[in-house]
């Protein structure tokens, strides 16, 4: 036995890929069926979205989505040769069925990547905006739309539902400046008397609000730059938003309106009376111009990032895999307008993991680092881009951002 | 990709689309 033992050789033989496979498979339906026998112990209603759906689903779920969608990003920011780029972009062009005449920069030499290409501008007569309450923020086809009755659930596809509070994140106090923010415009007068609250000319919140909770927020930063008041009241009275009692009061304190809000659980409060929840699902085929705009008149308070997974979101898997928009990493953009609450969610694809804001230089998706637990999201507000309006106005047909490859 | 839209508006209001119907930047997709 010692001599089998010590004398035998060693000789290794490669897996069959066949083998290789069930493995992994094996191994993550065992885990995620741990999850599951977890979740289902602490009867927690809220426990973390996870992966649902047939095996397909699960084979996608195994899958190195991320680092997948980096390379090819990378491989597609990498400068094509002068003389191949007019042959390749229309070939690209054919496959997929852009049209070349639209382009803002007609001479395909000048476009260095697929990427490039990809991440193309359109001419500004391209696309004119109708007189309408709602326009399109993108070109693609329009997979679901409809009001939201069903205990604050959005239909994915006929019969399948995920939560809203998931989709658009869950803060457990109010929006969340920084502290430099708190002080902003009124440095002299502000002062913290203790730990539970804070007291800004006679305005108090608690510091926990102000905060967060540290779980379930990691960062809020400030972004953008103050405007003049003049030019924030003409952009309120373009959006058709009425300058609430609230915010005037907060002005007065010479603090920002946000901290003076009603702390919430969720992004969307109680609808006003005689008004309900929309929601419209547009999905962007590859060959479909990626950049996106405002649909309406309103005010972007807030960002939330959710550095999610990138399945691919086609009608094909959206029809298979439960949970799909919560699941993909996404960028909630929250705001209101004049009927009330308002957003608008870009979320990411395999093909497509790079969410772009114009206004938001701070934001960065698909990064390689480890990736936060499911529902955490990173927050930043708008706020300094108009204190009168706490958010960045948009109006109907403004570019905001759009999606890149990789 | 994909952009989805949550809003709040009055009961009166009304999508003027189809499901599967292509859209491009600036068209109309509802109305009160």
């Amino acid at each position: 036995l010692a001599n089998a033992w010590y004398d035998t050789p060693t000789k290794w033989y490669p897996l069959h890929i066949g083998v290789g496979s069930l493995l992994l498979v094996s191994l993550h339906w065992r885990k995620r069926r741990q999850q599951a026998l977890e979740d289902a112990e602490a009867g927690d209603d809220n426990a973390p979205v996870r992966l649902k759906g047939p095996w397909q689903v699960h084979a996608l779920g195994i899958l190195p989505l991320r680092s997948a969608s980096r390379l090819w990003g990378y491989l597609n920011s990498l400068e094509l040769p002068v003389w191949f780029r007019p042959f390749g972009f229309s070939f690209y062009a054919w496959i997929f069925g852009c049209n070349l005449d639209e382009l803002d920069e007609p001479d395909l030499k000048k476009y260095k990547s697929l990427g490039d290409f990809f991440y193309r501008k359109l001419r500004p007569d391209a696309r004119p905006i109708a007189p309408s309450l709602l326009v399109s923020p993108a070109d693609g086809t329009v997979l679901h739309f409809g009001s939201i009755q069903d205990h604050r659930r959005v239909e994915q596809v006929k019969g399948m539902t995920y939560s809203l509070d998931a989709l658009l994140g869950v803060a457990s106090g109010s929006s969340t400046p920084t502290s430099e923010e708190i002080h902003f415009g009124n440095r002299d007068h502000a002062h913290v008397d203790d730990t539970e609250f804070a007291n800004v000319n006679g305005i108090e919140y608690s510091v926990d609000t102000l905060l967060g909770h540290p779980a379930q927020r990691q960062q809020s930063l400030p972004t953008s730059e103050t405007k003049d008041a003049s030019v924030e009241k003409d952009a309120a009275l373009e959006a058709g938003i009425n300058m609430t009692d609230n915010v005037n009061v907060a002005l007065d304190a010479g603090i920002r309106p946000l901290l003076h809000r009603t702390p919430s659980q969720s992004a969307v409060n109680k609808v006003k009376d005689g008004n309900e929840l929309f929601f419209a699902v547009i999905y962007l085929a590859p060959g479909d111009y990626h950049r996106f705009h405002s649909p309406a008149a309103w005010v972007v308070e807030k960002r939330r990032h959710f550095a999610g997974e990138l399945y691919s979101v086609s009608p094909y898997i959206a029809r298979r895999l439960a949970n799909l928009f919560v699941l993909n990493e996404r960028v909630a953009l929250l705001g209101r307008w004049r009927h009330g609450f308002f957003s608008m969610v870009p979320v990411g694809a395999t093909n497509v993991g790079s969410i772009v804001v114009n206004f938001d230089k701070d934001l960065r998706t698909n990064e390689r680092q480890k990736r936060p637990a499911p529902g955490v999201f990173r927050e930043a507000v708008y706020t300094r881009a108009s204190p009168l309006l706490g958010g960045q106005p948009l109006k109907p047909g403004v570019e905001v951002g759009g999606f890149k490859l990789g | 990709s994909t952009i989805v839209l949550v809003f709040e508006a009055p009961k009166t209001f009304q999508f003027s689309l189809q499901a599967g119907q292509k859209v491009r930047v600036g068209q109309a997709m509802g109305d009160v």
